[in-house]
């Protein structure tokens, strides 16, 4: 799991049965107590593995909605709730936004509307590749240390060169990354177990950049894990899902399914599923 | 569950803020002046604790158990 935090704007991101949403007032309150008030919301996901599994508020994509409905100021009154489905059932994008008229203003004035972000869910990992995920038994290594292996021996260093990276190994096995290059981040997180192996993959960029940059940088991140299935969403104001599809066909997998949705203050979100040609 | 207990599909949430005073705040170091205890206390109520962090002059950047 991860955290950003700007001057400006908070991530986070976190899996297992948390309780993301459950943040949402005392950042509020934390945030107003520095003279800061809330100007937009965006919340995403894709389909749970275990959604049984999964605690209050986050037992069904309706109850998120309502929870967050009742968490956010009143004057957020710009809100839209989506399930963007898939071809494939149990892959589908869940996302909120919420923003109001004033605030919008400023919101698009804090998102540059070149900006995008990507958000790649990956499953079905190569099992060979996975495996470097699990620390290794009597290594005496600590999280900190073991981390920094399986960053280097999976490859994940050379998706980005020129980031900082600050790495951790969970044990028995497991994997969490932030990148931090400049203004951006990037982040990866691994469950590498059979079964129901996952690693996710997210990252800014501009659509000012060289075309080929996030081509080459989803090229690198999926061969880190060669899955049998990937989610791909973007968000941005502009078109990029063309660059995803241009990075991941020559890689073997297949468009299966494209949708695209607008949402109030945070732009157009397309939601692609491929998989390996093999399926 | 997995044995690791991990979900994979991660939730993310992604609040933007915007300063009273325009002059300061958001624009200079806006929500990275909150303290490393209401952090926390915002992460116990995720469930989750900082196990890692990194920052430069733009961002903050934590990895989180769980």
């Amino acid at each position: 799991s991860s955290l950003f935090v700007y001057p400006n704007k908070i991530i986070i991101k976190t899996c297992g049965t948390t309780q993301l949403l459950k943040s949402i007032r005392p950042l509020i309150h934390h945030a107003a107590n520095l003279g800061l008030t809330l100007s937009g919301c965006r919340y995403t996901r894709g389909s749970f593995i275990f959604p049984s599994s999964q605690p209050f508020p986050h037992t069904s994509f309706k109850e998120e909605v309502i929870y967050i409905e009742d968490n956010l100021p009143a004057n957020l009154c710009y809100r839209k709730a989506s399930v963007m489905p898939s071809k494939l059932p149990s892959h589908s994008w869940h996302v909120f936004t919420a923003s109001d008229h004033q605030n919008a203003t400023r919101f698009y004035t804090h998102v540059p509307d070149d900006l995008y972000t990507v958000e790649v869910c990956m499953t079905e990992l190569d099992p060979v590749l996975a495996r470097k995920f699990f620390q290794r038994q009597g290594d005496e290594k600590n999280g900190d240390t073991a981390g920094k292996d399986m960053t280097q021996i999976s490859g994940i260093d050379s998706i980005n060169p020129g980031a900082i990276i600050c790495d951790f190994a969970f044990d028995p096995c497991g994997y969490s990354m932030n990148g931090i290059d400049g203004d951006r981040y990037s982040t990866i997180h691994v469950t590498p177990e059979d079964g129901y192996s996952y690693a996710s993959f997210e990252c800014v960029g501009s659509v000012y950049e060289d075309r080929d940059d996030i081509t080459k940088v989803l090229k690198k991140a999926v061969q880190v894990f060669r899955p049998a299935t990937v989610s791909v969403s973007t968000t941005c104001r502009r078109e990029v899902w063309g660059r995803v599809a241009r990075a991941l066909e020559p890689l073997g997998l297949k468009c299966r399914s494209r949708v695209v949705d607008e949402f109030p203050a945070a732009g157009s979100v397309t939601f692609q599923t491929f998989t390996t040609r093999r399926k | 569950m997995a044995a690791s207990g991990f979900e994979g599909f991660e939730k993310r949430l992604e609040l933007h803020f915007f300063g009273d005073d325009p002059v300061a705040g958001v624009d200079d170091m806006g929500l990275r002046l909150l303290d490393f205890e209401s952090l926390e206390q915002i992460l116990h109520a995720v469930q989750c604790t900082v196990v890692s962090a990194v920052g430069n002059q733009f961002f903050d950047a934590y990895v989180l158990s769980e």
